[in-house]
Order: C-alpha cells, then structure tokens, then sequence
C-alpha cells in the first residue's frame, strides 16, 4: 500500500522516513591530519590514516573510526566541516561525537541555497558573549524562533574523548508543537548544506585537544587538534508531506518520489494541468493535493487564477487555455462564437458544438444562437440557417433581401 | 408545407459580387 493515499484511495500526508541524512555523504574538512605524514597520521597508509569520510561512516562501540585535523599551533584556528546533503531536509538535530576533547568555541550554520549562502544555527561557546556576540542561554519566543542561539552547555572539557556536541532544531522553539501551520519552524528546520566550524580549543593551559606527539619536532605545549568520530544530521528528505521516500533521478541526484499530482526536487509545485488550486504542504489533516482543471476534455493545459478562486469559495481557480473542438469559456464548458451547443451529446463529446452554418444570403449575422442553433435571419426568412423563404414570402432576385412578400 | 431552400441561380449578384458565396 501507498503510504500516501489510504485504503480507499483518498490522498493523506505521507513523509519519508527518519534517517541519518549525513550517513555515507562526503565532508570536506578544512585540514585533515596525514598530509604531509606523520607519526601517528599518515594519510597513504590505510591503519594510520584520519580521513574525513570517516565522519559520516559506519561506526560499531568496537571500532570508531575518526577524522582528525592538523595539528595546529599557537593561536587558535577555525576549522571547519562542510557537509551537503545535496537536497533539501528537514533537519531535527546535529550532533558530533569527538575523539578529542570538545572544542571550547564551536558554531554550526546551515544553508538553503545548496552553500551560497549560510545562517547560523547554534553556537557554542564557554564565553558567548566574548566570541559570539550572544548572551548565554538566552531564551527564544514566538518573535525570534529563527535566531541561533549560544549555550555553554557542551563545551566541557571532559570527557576528554567521546564528548558530544548536540543541537536539536525544534527544541524550545515554542511553535514546535504547532509545527504544520509554522512556515517559520518549517523554514528554519531546512538545509541543504550543514557547517561546524570549531574556533577555539580548551586552550592550551589545559589538556584540551593538545597534541602532545610532538610531531614538529619539539613542538610547544600550545599545539592542539580536532578529531571527531561522527558526524550526524537526523531528519527528513524535504517533500512538503507530498512523497513517503526519496529515490535518486536519472542524474543520480536525490529527489522526492512525488505523489498528490506534485512535482518538484521538493514536491514544491503542481503538475502541469493541476492549477485548480494553489500547490500547499500537506498537513495531519488535510493532504492539501494539487487537483486537476475541469477542461471537460476540451484543454491539455489551463492556468492558476487567484481571483477566481477567491470568488468560488476557494474551491477552483483554474482556467483552461486553447480550448479545443470548438469549445470556449474557463472550463470549455460551452461553445465558441459561430457554434452552438448539441444537446444529444455530453459537453466531453468532440463533437459537443456545431458550426452554426448560418446561410451567407438569408442570415443577417454567422452567429448563431448557443443553445439552439438559431441563425438571426433576415426579414421573410426562416429556418435553423435561415436558408428559405418563410411562409407568405417569396424569394426575390435582391441577395440583399432575398424574400418579398407575395402578392 | 415547407418552402424551399433557397435558389442561388435566381439571385442578381450585380453589385453584390462580394456578397456571393463560394458555389
């Protein structure tokens, strides 16, 4: 069965599952430990290598892989791990599991522009106010859900390894229980491209990230390092409640698998003929599906009229274009000037309207009347095409006025 | 009783040579 129609075939709110959208994706880090080689981290040697792919690889209790950056020096350096998602999700949280100890400043930014552009999501900083310019822990309400915030929580320096940064989207956002009618949690919640960018370490009095190898060579007790063994982000494929998965297209790129006659990377418009109403984001309620222009078989294409559908009670807005078969007004549903209506056969039938066939002498116009068929004749003349003589007349030799009273 | 169609024949089209129709 079709999660997003129900037994009886009627469309409901379907969603992808709930997955890991980082696991198997490429990150790329800033700086990767092993280029050049050294005594711990070799790059070219598989047992000693820290790649970045090993962020968002299959991890057992037995056996973390991780990636870790260069060892860095003296002041501190942002590092940074970019991952896309290559399509619009609904993001839930991200979260870092660390090999080294958790950086002391640390700030995660999404994109919904696929990496143009990038907002912050939340920091992390022992000193907010110092390095982010934010309060600690302040509060969010209805007027800033959308405003990253900065905690001190997930900065300790212990455990020393295995710490996790975590940061849940909807998580005090007081709209988060209203979620279906919240357009600004939906946005806030979408990404297609995650950033962390760790800026500053447990610095160096402490232990915190530092690299005691003394891999350059006598290096001072101020060098340090990152190294994380996972790289989450839990969430949805992006589809507006219109499609219960998402498959890879001809491209290889991923994309909703569309249902409720929508389209779209996302779901995020109509199909084509099916502007009867506008394209809405399915809710618990409501599927909200794109529904098809009545055209009475006349159109393969029609057009979105908002006025209209205010007009009709938001019912149907849709406007039938090029009507065919001699058909004509917003749904076809009647017949084109110089054709009239043939009620032997339904408005669907092609041959629903007839040429009216006016007669070019005895008709004063080529219009006839719609629903019967009446041509206007001239004086004396009668007939459906005003095509003889009515009783009492004659035809005359004038085309002009080609019937005469008879004498 | 119903007249007849018209005869196209019978009509003069002098001067109304635009108003003919194709035969």
């Amino acid at each position: 069965p079709d999660p997003c129609y129900d037994e009886k075939g009627v469309p409901r709110r379907c969603i992808p599952e709930f997955v890991n959208a980082a696991f198997g994706k490429e990150v790329q880090a800033s700086s990767t430990c092993g280029k050049p080689a050294t005594r711990h981290c070799d790059a070219s040697d598989p047992r000693k290598a820290h790649p970045a792919s090993y962020l968002t690889d299959l991890n057992t209790a037995a056996n973390m892989t991780c990636w870790r950056s260069e060892t860095l020096h003296q002041s501190p350096q942002n590092v940074t791990l970019t991952l896309s998602l290559a399509k619009k999700f609904e993001v839930i949280y991200v979260s870092l599991q660390f090999c080294s100890p958790r950086p002391e400043s640390a700030a995660v930014f999404k994109s919904m522009d696929y990496g143009k552009t990038w907002v912050p999501y939340q920091y992390y900083s022992s000193q907010c106010r110092k390095i982010y310019g934010k309060p600690n822990k302040a509060t969010v309400t209805k007027q800033n859900e959308q405003e990253a915030l900065c905690t001190d929580g997930h900065t300790d320096l212990y455990p020393l390894t295995g710490g996790l940064i975590a940061f849940s989207t909807l998580d005090g956002r007081p709209s988060a229980q209203d979620f279906d009618n919240s357009p600004v949690l939906q946005d806030w919640v979408t990404a297609t491209d995650i950033r962390v960018i760790f800026s500053r370490p447990h610095l160096f009095r402490e232990l915190g990230g530092r690299d005691h190898e003394d891999e350059d060579g006598g290096a001072s007790s101020s060098s340090y390092y990152y190294a994380v063994g996972e790289f989450q982000v839990g969430g949805r494929c992006k589809c507006h409640g219109h499609a219960s998965r998402c498959t890879k297209d001809k491209e290889g790129k991923l994309v909703c698998d569309c249902k409720h006659n929508t389209e779209g990377p996302e779901c995020d418009r109509c199909k084509p003929f099916h502007y009867d109403r506008p394209w809405q984001r399915a809710t618990a309620r409501e599927a909200n599906e794109c529904l098809a222009c009545n055209c009475n078989l006349h159109a393969r294409r029609c057009r979105f009229n908002m006025e209209l559908y205010k007009l009709s009670g938001r019912k149907s807005g849709g406007v039938c274009l090029n009507c065919r078969h001699n058909t004509a007004g917003r749904h076809c549903h009647y017949c084109k000037e110089g054709f009239y209506r043939d009620m032997s056969k339904s408005i669907t039938d092609r041959k629903a309207c007839k040429a009216c066939d006016c007669h070019p002498v005895g008709a004063a116009g080529k219009t006839c009347n719609q629903t019967t068929g009446q041509c206007p004749c001239k004086d004396g003349v009668t007939g459906l095409t005003c095509n003889r003589c009515a009783k009492g007349y004659q035809q005359s030799r004038s085309p002009v006025a080609p019937c005469i009273i008879t004498l | 009783d119903v007249m007849p169609t018209f005869d196209m024949t019978l009509f003069d089209w002098t001067d109304y040579e635009d108003l003919r129709p194709d035969m």
